[in-house]
């Protein structure tokens, strides 16, 4: 299953939620794959990843010039692999306006992914997998915007999960971000659907997370997810070590959030 | 003088700075103009203005098909008037990379404003102004990218406010953003400067704010603004009433903050 983090509301928890989902994910013992299509490239160095100048990442795959299979890694996390965000995808945009068959680029790399006998066989070392496609899951970390990096994401993806943080600016661009989902299931990839929202970075002592809580659920109740993700700031720090929550204070809240909302997703199927 | 606030990293306070530091001058007899350049339009809800869908807004005035003087209006606070962003901007960045000289757009469109007499003799109602420009300070609140749009503000812009949220991504992305300040710099603006760095959201009783405030000064000791905005539940409410926190809260320590960084940023100059 394919899945895209994509709210272009910027500061929400996309990275966040992007890296703690496939991490604890791949914990459970599933072959999960995480794709940083940001510029920023925040889910590589979250988890400790860094290319070069010159090494190629997602920009040159959507460009053409680099295969995704060659610039998928492991990580720190067991079962998890990353197709890092090269540094200078600043330009990526304006440079994909012109590409042929811009909105699919991202969608064919990642089928060259699920049929590569070689990313299988290294997964196969997992006897459970043998034969099998390399990876169950995969994940999109997505940029603040509703351009056409996201747009490939959205056409790559079955599913999209949009973190939507407990403030009222949060609350606002949902309408143009679902509206931009149809759009994209209309005109470009038909099984696109909602996986469902999920509501981070709750400070519960003040009244505004639960006055958002409350209008996010009135509005899309079947959709918004029953896990809370609450402010901590365990999760703001393990980002600087390179590490997932769940690697880097197991115990704390923002870890048992996620775990949460990885049984939650993963029921939904 | 006009100023960008500008930061491709989502949620650092773009929005908020804009619109307090705005609202703080004004309110200190100053006439300021703010314009939302952000397909969000989250200057223009934050300060309770929200566009009819056939309402022209900036994104009109980017394409050349409205005047920005014409989109112009007054807000709650005395002195500040708004040019707001249109509901359906997302494909503004698009459009944007086929108009001619498409990152002279918003630059061309303040030359209009500022030679407006029809705008300087509503700001002449105040005798300080008389026979003066309309405004004496503009601010252009950005997307969280470095697209076309963002262009375009640098641009127009004299100087460039960067909010840096006081957590670990906020300070990767540091080395990207001002990169692209010295090639628009370079390319399309020579007298563009940063006037400062402004920490964000600091919760001091956290060490990462600590950190990351010890190391943006450590790399920017003279462009760091001394007033640091801490993290206040205030600042975030007050967006739902469409009014600045000085309006909305005047003795909380969100507004004290932005009382403070006002007077650096005049005295900056
Ligand atoms: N539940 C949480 N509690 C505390 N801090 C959090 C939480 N979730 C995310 N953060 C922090 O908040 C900031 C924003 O989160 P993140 O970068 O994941 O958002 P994003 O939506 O990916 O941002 P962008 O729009 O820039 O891509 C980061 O500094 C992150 O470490
Ligand atoms: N000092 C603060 N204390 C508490 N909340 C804050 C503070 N500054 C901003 N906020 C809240 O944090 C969120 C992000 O701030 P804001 O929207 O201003 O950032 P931005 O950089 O403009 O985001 P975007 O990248 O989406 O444009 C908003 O919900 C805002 O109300
Ligand atoms: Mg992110
Ligand atoms: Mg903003």
């Amino acid at each position: 299953m394919i899945y895209a983090l994509a709210n272009q509301k910027g500061g929400v928890g996309k990275t966040t939620t992007a890296i703690n989902l496939a991490a604890t994910i791949a914990q459970a013992g599933e072959r999960v794959l995480l794709i940083d299509s940001d510029p920023q490239a925040n889910a590589s160095t979250g988890l400790g990843v860094r290319l070069a100048p010159d090494e190629p990442g997602v920009f040159e795959v959507l460009l053409g010039e680099s295969d995704l299979v060659g610039i998928v890694r492991p990580t720190e996390v067991p079962g998890l692999d990353l197709a890092p965000s090269s540094s200078h995808m600043a330009g990526a945009e304006v440079m994909l306006t012109r590409a042929d068959k811009r909105e699919f680029r991202l969608r064919a790399a990642i089928a060259q992914v699920t049929s590569s006998a070689a990313l299988a066989s290294r997964a196969a070392g997992k006897p459970e997998n043998a034969g099998g496609p390399p990876y169950s899951y995969i994940f999109i970390d997505c940029p603040p915007s509703l351009g056409l990096i996201t747009v490939n994401a959205l056409v790559a993806a079955q599913q999209v999960i949009v973190p939507v943080q407990a403030e009222y600016y949060a609350l606002e661009g949902m309408t143009q971000l679902l509206g931009t989902v149809e759009a994209v299931k209309a005109r470009l990839n038909p099984d696109l659907t909602v996986s469902g929202l999920v509501l981070t970075m709750a400070d519960l002592r003040t009244n505004l997370a639960g006055q958002v809580e409350a209008e996010v659920r009135r509005h899309f109740p079947e959709l918004t997810y029953k896990t809370v993700v609450p402010r901590n700031v365990r999760l703001a720090e393990a980002p600087s070590h390179g590490l997932p929550v769940s690697l880097f204070d197991p115990t704390c809240a923002g870890s048992d959030a996620y775990f949460d909302l990885a049984k939650e997703v993963i029921e939904r199927g």
